[in-house]
């Protein structure tokens, strides 16, 4: 099957489907737009990825990369922002994404990235019994990715 | 059946990390 750089964003697909998302999340091409990564995060937490932010995300980008590395970079800014303000954890050690990867060629190894951070909010915020208990539904394969991809996050938690 | 074994045991495996993330409670922002 696939190898284990594509399986990362192959299985974060799979969980991210589970957000039901108006725009859809079926392939790496209608992800790399941001629509659904960020209607996700508004469930994930409503306070910090607000519909101001969300009002920043442009939702018609069809084939324009430009448009989509720009949500993209919204999209992994405020992420990183949510790391160090609301959860206050440092992740300057995880490598970040190359959105404009993501955002020109759905680059499966980026955006395997960029979904893990997404990843990583939802099992950390308030409502995070209810994103582990789904996870924990979900097929074993794919759980076993989704283990591997928190305690990557989570390597150097305690510093 | 050394397959079923194996399953079980990967299946123990990510019930106790799941479960073990759920009792952490990590989540309260400030």
């Amino acid at each position: 099957m696939e190898n284990s750089e594509t399986a990362l964003a192959e299985s974060l697909i799979i969980w991210l489907q589970t957000f039901n998302t108006p725009a859809p999340c079926r392939t790496m091409e209608e992800l790399a737009t941001g629509a659904a990564m960020s209607q996700a995060l508004h469930q994930i937490d409503p306070t910090w990825f607000n519909e101001a932010w969300m009002g920043r995300i442009k939702t018609d980008v069809e084939d324009n990369w430009r448009l989509k590395m720009s949500n993209l970079k919204k999209i992994l800014q405020k992420v990183v922002d949510y790391y160090n303000e609301v959860l206050s954890q440092d992740i300057s050690y995880f490598p970040l994404p190359d959105v404009s990867l993501v955002a020109e060629h759905s680059e499966p190894v980026e955006m395997g990235r960029l979904l893990q951070l997404i990843l990583g909010c939802a099992v950390r915020c308030e409502q995070q019994q209810e994103y582990i208990q789904i996870i924990m539904t979900m097929e074993e394969s794919v759980q076993h990715v989704v283990m591997k991809a928190i305690q990557e996050l989570m390597k150097k938690d305690h510093s | 059946d050394p397959n079923m074994k194996a399953g079980a045991a990967n299946e123990g495996v990510l019930a106790n990390f799941f479960n073990s993330l759920l009792s952490k409670k990590t989540g309260s922002p400030g």
